[in-house]
C-alpha cells in the first residue's frame, strides 16, 4: 500500500522531470539535484525512486528520459484518467475557472457533466457542457456513468449536495473545494483542497530562509 | 532543515487536530487513528510529531490539546501570516474567487494589492481592494511592502508578469496557478499550483482501491 505523500511526490518528480525531458532536454539527473529542485532531501528521493523498481546507477545519476516514463507508468495516464468521468458542482467564479483550465484536458481530465441551482444559469452550456439543475443529480450521475464530483458550491451548501451524490451510489472520489468538513461514507475517498495552506506553506519555508 | 513535505503533512495533522478538538470535542486521538484519516503509515505519523519535540505516551496516544497547540506553534499563526503582504495578478475568474475566499481572512492572508492589465477593471475596487495596472507594480510593491505574489494571469503572460515583480526586488515568494514553468531567481521561492494534478492523484488511489 503507497502511502499519499509518496504519490504526491511521485506527481512533482513527474512534472519536473516532464520538463527536463521535454524543454530542457536533459540527458542525466542525479537525486540530489531533483532534490534541490523540489525542497526534497536526497536520501527521500533515492528512496522513492527504488519503491517502484530499480532504475539509476550510483555515481551516474538516472537517465531523465528512462526514470520520467517509468515514473509516468506509475501515475495514471491521460488515457486512464479519460475513464473516469468527472461531474463539476457549482457554476460560480471558481467553476468556470476550472471548466477552462487548458490542462485538464492534456491531462486526460473530463468533465462530463456541470450542476448548478440558480435557475438563470441552468438550462445553457459552457464550455460545450449544458448545465443540469441539483435535483437532476441522481439521474444524470448514474446515466453518464460519473464517478467523481468535484465541489464549488458555497460552504454552506457543500454538505447537502454531497448527500444527493453519495445518495447516487455511483460516486467514488470527491475534490472538495468548499471549506467545511464533509461527511462522507468510509468508502468514497475525498481530498480538501485548500490554497490558504498553500500559502502557509509559503510563508514558513520564506520565515525559514529569513531567519533560519 | 525541514523539507517540504513534513510541513505539508504538519498542515494536514493540523487542519485535522482542529476539527477533533473544536467540533468533536476529542480527548486522546492515537497515531494509527491520525494515519488512518489522513492516508499516512502510524510510523510516519509518529516520527513527524516526535521531530518537534516528544508529546505523546506510548500505549495511551496524544492529547489532543497538546498536541494541536504544539503543531500550530511550527506553523505560522495568522499573526504572523498577516506580517507578509500579498499581492495578487489577474483579477479574472479564478482571482476573483479567491479575493471572496472566507478562509483567508481566518488564517492571516492579507492581499493588500491587486493587479490587472484590462482597462476595464483597473481603477475599480474588489472586495474593498483598488484594482492597480500592471504598469505600476514596481511602486506600488515597494509602497505596500508586498513580499508574496498570487499569479491568476493567463499562461501566456505569466513569465512577463513575473519578470516586472522580480525586478521589484521584494518579492520573496509567488504562489503561482498558471500552467507554465518560471524562469525565477534561486532567492524567490515558487509553489506552483495544479488542480489536474489533485485529480490525477485522486484517480491513482481510486484504482488502487477498486484493483488493488
Ligand atoms: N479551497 C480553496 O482554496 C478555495 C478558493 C476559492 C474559493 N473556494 C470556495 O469555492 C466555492 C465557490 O467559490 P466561488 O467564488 O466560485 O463562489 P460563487 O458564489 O461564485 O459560485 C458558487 C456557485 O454555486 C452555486 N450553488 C449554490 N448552491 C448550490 C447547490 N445546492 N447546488 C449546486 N450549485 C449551487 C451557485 O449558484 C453559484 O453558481 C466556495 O465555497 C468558496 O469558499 C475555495
Ligand atoms: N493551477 C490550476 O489548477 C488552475 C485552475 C484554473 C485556472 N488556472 C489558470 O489560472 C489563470 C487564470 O484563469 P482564469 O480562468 O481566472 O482566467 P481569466 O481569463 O478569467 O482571467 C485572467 C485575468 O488576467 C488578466 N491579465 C492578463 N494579462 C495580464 C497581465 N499582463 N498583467 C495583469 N493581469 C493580466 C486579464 O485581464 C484577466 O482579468 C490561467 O492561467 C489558468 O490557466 C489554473
Amino acid at each position: 500500500q503507497v502511502g499519499v505523500p509518496t504519490i504526491e511526490r511521485i506527481v512533482r518528480y513527474c512534472r519536473y522531470l516532464e520538463r527536463l525531458y521535454y524543454v530542457e532536454k536533459r540527458d542525466v539527473i542525479s537525486s540530489a539535484e531533483i532534490g534541490e529542485a523540489l525542497g526534497l532531501k536526497p536520501t527521500q528521493v533515492r528512496k522513492d525512486l527504488s519503491y517502484f523498481g530499480e532504475i539509476g546507477k550510483r555515481g551516474v545519476g538516472y537517465s531523465v528520459e528512462e526514470l520520467y516514463f517509468h515514473l509516468m507508468g506509475i501515475l495514471p495516464c491521460p488515457k486512464d484518467c479519460r475513464l473516469f468521468k468527472i461531474a463539476l458542482f457549482g457554476v460560480g467564479r471558481l467553476g468556470k475557472a476550472l471548466l477552462d483550465y487548458e490542462m485538464f484536458s492534456k491531462r486526460g481530465i473530463d468533465i462530463v457533466a456541470v450542476f448548478d441551482k440558480n435557475r438563470q444559469k441552468v438550462g445553457k452550456t459552457i464550455n460545450g457542457r449544458y448545465i443540469y439543475h441539483i435535483d437532476e443529480v441522481e439521474t444524470v450521475l448514474r446515466a453518464q456513468n460519473v464517478s467523481i464530483a468535484i465541489i464549488c458550491v458555497p460552504a454552506a451548501e457543500a454538505q447537502s449536495v454531497i448527500d444527493r451524490i453519495v445518495g447516487s451510489g455511483v460516486i467514488k472520489g470527491i475534490l472538495n473545494f468548499a471549506p467545511v468538513d464533509l461527511t462522507v461514507p468510509k468508502d468514497i475517498l475525498v481530498s480538501n483542497m485548500d490554497i490558504s495552506a498553500e500559502l502557509e506553506k509559503l510563508i514558513y519555508f520564506i520565515r525559514e530562509k529569513e531567519y533560519g
